[in-house]
């Protein structure tokens, strides 16, 4: 093999997404996240540091390109060569990252046809940090593709590579050569979606809640997506209402910040005045910078000028632009710009004719209707209207959360379904907690109902 | 059997493009000899992990057709560098 010709003689690089594929099932921040962790490879082990940035002077300009993109590398459609990156110097491409907009670009797929974005990206930051092709058939910098690497926040470089890239940089302080380290929860990162795979067998723990089972605590519209808030644990929708995962993910986890003990949320709405996020539960309330908690809280949900006792339900009327806060049979208007509540509160509930004088939440949607929850049913009030839309309630399981009909009803019968095909169905709220033991939920993770 | 000039073609532009064989001189547009051409096969096929015969076999046009980056595998003097 060459020597590496250049190393960067900076150690904290930018990087930045200029453009995304065009026609993938990868989304934006999926994209975003694996390039965040084919980077992150690299400076776990050595001291780089890398960091995302918006403006147009990163370091690591990648690009999703196709065919002649006028760097003198032109790409060749579907096949052949699917990437390429520049290695470290002066020259303003210097670690620029192009990948060929012509492949099929996958992320955990069981497509054999495609090409998995987080192996090829671990591959081309080693040349953007240094690093030649080599023959070892263990290395990732192989020139050739060989398949998935495996989970992105589990990949560990082959020992190779690891030494190729001490040989450049050192071996990051905290890193022992033969020990991996620990993952930091500290920085602030795109999310990786645990995308939907192929299974049609999930165990299921015992304390994790189904989403085709719950009435949700707390329901939002954050940065255009849906938020379903259960227990410890959220589901999210993008914004063309596509579930990121049958599996919820943890709420600590995601919404750093938020104490480790707690078990659930009350309310989450995004404030429209900042598109800061605010969790309330009981007497406290938290805001959230994307997903990092605000310095100073939590605070006392007095500060809102609501009682002790917390809130039920929050969200932002599009129709006003006013929020809105519930508990039992009361409401609250609360002016986010002028940061006071508005004179004249609480009133009784409901403002809207229809719907429930309790809720569980509301949210605002990009449709640019309200919907208000409550139990496993879900309301809907176009616009600037006083009145729930006809034809609700309907199923939240069903039309948000991607459940059938079977499976609205409660995970014991989806493994009924796969057996018996019994079609019987118990009614709302006679969940019979004692059938959903059975340790597994089936799926058949192809229902498109919503999406 | 001797390969077919397409593959021939396509394997003298790939060597090239890869670093195992210097590009035509636009000049003159002279040539590989048959000798370098073997050579460079060779060097491309222990690159890969196959036997280093020097002869453009189908295990040698399948490794040429995998999906792979664009950058070189060798430095070769005079041929087009990345960087």
């Amino acid at each position: 093999t060459t020597p590496a010709l250049t190393k960067w003689n900076k150690r904290n690089l930018s990087w930045r997404v200029r453009t995304f594929p065009r026609d993938s099932s990868l989304g934006r921040d999926t994209v975003r996240a694996l390039m965040y962790y084919a980077l992150k490879v690299w400076s776990d082990i050595t001291p780089l540091n890398f960091h995302e940035v918006a403006g147009s002077n990163a370091d690591i300009q990648i690009d999703f390109s196709k065919a002649d993109h006028n760097d003198g590398y032109p790409f060749d459609g579907p096949g052949g060569t699917v990437a390429h990156a520049f290695f470290p110097g002066d020259h303003h491409t210097a670690g620029d990252t192009h990948f060929d907009d012509d492949e099929a670009w996958t992320f955990r797929s069981s497509d054999a046809h495609g090409t998995d974005l987080f192996a090829v990206a671990v591959h081309e930051f080693g040349h953007a940090i240094g690093l030649t092709h080599i023959s070892a058939i263990q290395s990732i910098m192989r020139p050739y593709y060989q398949g998935p690497v495996g989970d992105p926040l589990k990949y560990d470089l082959p020992y190779e590579d690891k030494v190729r890239i001490w040989q450049l940089y050192g071996v990051r302080e905290s890193v022992s050569p033969t020990a991996k380290p620990e993952a930091t929860e500290t920085d602030n990162h795109p999310f990786l979606p645990e995308l939907p795979d192929n299974r049609t067998t999930v165990p299921l723990r015992k304390d994790v809640p189904h989403r085709c089972n719950a009435n949700f605590d707390a329901v939002a519209q954050i940065r255009g997506e849906a938020f379903f808030f259960k227990g410890k644990y959220f589901w999210r929708l993008t914004r063309d209402r596509h579930l990121v995962s049958l599996q919820p993910a943890q709420i600590h986890r995601f919404w750093r910040g938020l104490p480790l003990h707690l078990d659930s949320v009350d309310a989450v709405y995004e404030r429209t005045s900042d598109h800061k996020i605010v969790f309330f539960k009981g007497d406290r309330y938290w805001v959230f910078k994307d997903n990092n908690v605000e310095e100073g809280y939590p605070r006392p949900v007095s500060d809102f000028s609501l009682p002790p006792g917390g809130i039920d339900a929050a969200f932002s009327w599009a129709h006003n632009d006013k929020t809105y806060f519930f508990k039992d049979h009361l409401y609250w208007r609360y002016d986010d710009h002028a940061r006071r509540m508005d004179p004249g509160y609480p009133a009784e509930s409901p403002l809207w004719r229809g719907i429930p004088s309790i809720l569980d939440d509301a949210m605002r949607w990009s449709d640019g209707a309200s919907y208000f929850f409550r139990g496993k049913d879900y309301w809907k009030v176009l616009d600037s209207e006083l009145e729930a839309a006809p034809g609700y309630p309907q199923s939240t399981a069903k039309d948000w959360l991607v459940c059938s009909d079977l499976q609205a009803d409660g995970p014991e019968n989806e493994v009924r379904a796969e057996g018996a095909r019994t079609g019987a169905r118990s009614r709302p709220g006679q969940h019979d907690e004692s059938r959903s033991d059975s340790g597994y939920e089936v799926c058949s993770c192809t229902s498109d109902a919503s999406s | 059997p001797a390969p077919r000039t397409e593959d021939l073609s396509l394997g003298v532009e790939w060597l090239s493009r890869f670093g195992y064989l210097p590009p035509p001189d636009p000049v003159t547009g002279q040539l590989q000899t048959q000798e370098e051409l073997a050579k460079a096969i060779a060097a491309m096929q222990r690159f890969g992990g196959l036997e280093a015969t020097g002869v453009l076999d189908e295990a040698t046009l399948k490794l040429m057709k995998t999906p792979r980056c664009s950058l070189p595998d060798l430095a070769v003097p005079g041929a087009r560098r990345k960087r």
